[in-house]
């Protein structure tokens, strides 16, 4: 319920419409709204029950490292009513086309398949906002200064998680450990998006804002 | 740490 109240409204792309249209365009966009998703996502974090008292620097830590799942796993969710589109913001929906012609089918690919696995699942807003907790606490950071802090936030959001699978899914068991199951993928979705945004920030062709730099530079 | 300013930053704002 904490998870439910703290979920963050809708954001929007809002592309520039002085610019004619172009991967460039495309991918400007993106890195844009990504810059913004990364600060609601850090205020977000703060209403995770368990996460502010964490040190700043193992704060910093979990959401250095998952970043990128967590606003994969956004765009999944929001894209679970549409049929092999990705909402990366309610204005802003793309296509296998329009993902080619960003250089993104690649990425494409790869969050339609998560999004096909939480479509059989027919995950709920209530699993997916408790999710998307755990893998920000599950995050693998090798920067943490209090492992046994970072276990117990784990602990109480795998307790949330499974204390609503037997009350909600008495019909299925094993329906908690299906959906951890989804995480590995997740994991390797979100390596390959930080991966190609980095060389696209390489390139130089991109403008990029601050925090999303910071983020991606920290991830690699 | 300094790397991470903004982040630090955001993370001390309070809500």
């Amino acid at each position: 319920s904490h998870l439910l109240v703290a979920e963050p409204e809708k954001i929007y792309a809002m592309p520039d419409p002085t610019m004619p249209e172009s991967d460039i365009k495309a991918l400007t966009t993106l890195c844009d709204l990504a810059d913004r998703e990364l600060v609601v996502i850090i205020g977000w974090a703060k209403h995770i029950p368990g996460f502010s008292t964490l040190s700043l620097g193992d704060q910093m830590s979990l959401l250095q490292s998952a970043w990128m799942e967590i606003l994969i796993l956004s765009i999944v969710f929001r894209s679970l009513p549409y049929e092999d589109e990705l909402v990366y913001a309610e204005d802003y929906i793309m296509d296998e086309e329009h993902s080619r012609l960003t250089g993104l089918l690649d990425l494409y690919v790869s969050i339609l398949q998560l999004v096909r696995k939480y479509k059989k699942l027919k995950v709920e807003k209530e699993e997916f906002v408790t999710l998307k907790a755990i893998a920000l606490a599950n995050s693998d950071s090798m920067h943490i200064e209090d492992m046994e802090a970072v276990q117990k936030l784990q602990d109480a959001l795998h307790e949330a998680l499974q204390d609503f699978e037997s009350s909600q899914h008495q019909e299925d068991p094993r329906r908690a450990g299906k959906l951890l199951m989804t995480l590995p993928l997740l994991r390797q979705t979100a390596t390959k998006a930080v991966q190609h945004f980095y060389s696209i920030k390489v390139q130089g062709k991109v403008p990029m804002h601050k925090l999303f730099l910071e983020m991606l530079e920290a991830k690699v | 740490k300094e790397k991470h300013k903004i982040l630090h930053r955001l993370l001390q704002n309070s809500t």
